[in-house]
């Protein structure tokens, strides 16, 4: 027998159940399923697949609430797209001299205030005109009309694969709640003199975990 | 997509029975990216003796369910019957995409109905 749902009360009793306030519209066309996402979702997919019935109790080998992909605890995974790629004016291909600042913006409106962020991972991709002898630093500061105190340094060695940054704990303080939305400034510059990079997608991965949903591992019954 | 029951309203002795929910069906598959439905099941069944006796996988019954059912038995106006609800349920994990444009996993504890029980 297959019995659709009917819209209403219940369809809205099962959403808020699933945390949604409402159902989501239509899936964005121009959205791929990024491959980290599907990666992630595999993993636990299998897992709870082989935790099933008649095997070995959830409780035995599956962590409630920890995301093993990336080792930290959490029930939510979110991949935020940067919000401030349409309004970035055209780069050229490569420049010498003063190297571009890239300003990205990511909104964590849908993000619950009880939930709490267990990583937030700045993902970047680059492309360069060529590889540079020195390697190359990515720095990272709030963006604002003034230019904040850059919050977090790193080396990159190469920008042939992603280039990630943890945020928590240098651009937003681990036991703060999420902001509504986080607007950063970020420079890439080589360390000897070569061509600048060209900043080609820039997303957020985001882990948080909801105490409301997640109870303690249940103790297998003596 | 539900198993139907079988002999009448209670459909035998206590146990899961298999409940496909497909996202399809519910309306949900243009922004639910993974799985596409899942074996959520559901418990149902009578829990009068000897059924409220033993439980599934071996475990000892509940005492009160057994005396419930005892008691159900002596006297049936007394209490109704133990109730047949889940005594073990696995989590599943849904890929979606959220009205900010996120893709999103989200884990969901006690989902599937693994195992039933007369409590």
């Amino acid at each position: 027998t297959y019995a659709p749902v009917p819209p209403g009360p219940a369809a809205a009793a099962l959403l808020q159940a699933l945390g949604l306030p409402d159902a989501p519209r239509d899936a964005p066309t121009s959205r791929p399923v990024p491959p980290v996402m599907w990666r992630l979702f595999r993993r636990r997919d299998h897992q709870e697949a082989r935790a099933g019935p008649r095997r070995t109790p959830p409780g035995a080998n599956l962590r409630p609430c920890h995301v093993e992909g990336l080792g930290v605890p959490g029930n939510i995974v979110r991949h935020v797209p940067d919000r401030g790629a349409a309004a970035r004016p055209p780069e050229p291909s490569s420049a010498a001299g003063q190297c571009p600042e890239w300003t990205v913006v990511f909104d964590l409106s849908a993000v619950e205030p009880a939930e709490r962020p267990s990583q937030a991972r700045l993902e970047l991709r680059f492309a360069a005109a060529e590889a540079t002898a020195g390697g190359w630093e990515l720095s990272v500061a709030p963006a604002g009309a003034s230019p904040g105190p850059v919050l977090l340094r790193q080396a990159v060695p190469t920008l042939g694969t992603p280039v990630r940054a943890e945020l928590l704990g240098a651009a937003w303080a681990r036991n703060a709640s999420t902001p509504r939305s986080l607007r950063l400034t970020l420079a890439l510059r080589p360390r000897a003199p070569a061509y600048c990079a060209r900043l080609s997608e820039a997303s957020l991965l985001l882990v948080t975990l909801d105490p409301r949903l997640c109870h303690p591992l249940t103790r297998p019954r003596r | 997509e539900a198993e139907p029951a079988v002999g009448g309203s209670s459909g035998g002795a206590c146990r899961a029975r298999r409940l496909y929910v497909s996202f399809r069906e519910v309306g949900w598959h243009r922004w639910v990216i993974a799985p596409r439905g899942f074996l959520a099941n559901y418990c149902q069944g009578k829990c009068a003796l000897p059924a409220a006796m033993s439980e599934p996988g071996g475990a000892p019954a509940l005492n009160h369910a057994v005396l419930r059912a005892l008691m159900h038995a002596a006297a049936p106006g007394a209490a109704g019957l133990p109730c047949c609800v889940p005594a073990r349920l696995s989590p599943i994990s849904v890929l979606f995409f959220d009205n900010s444009d996120n893709v999103v996993l989200r884990h969901y504890e006690d989902m599937v109905v693994d195992e039933c029980g007369c409590r």
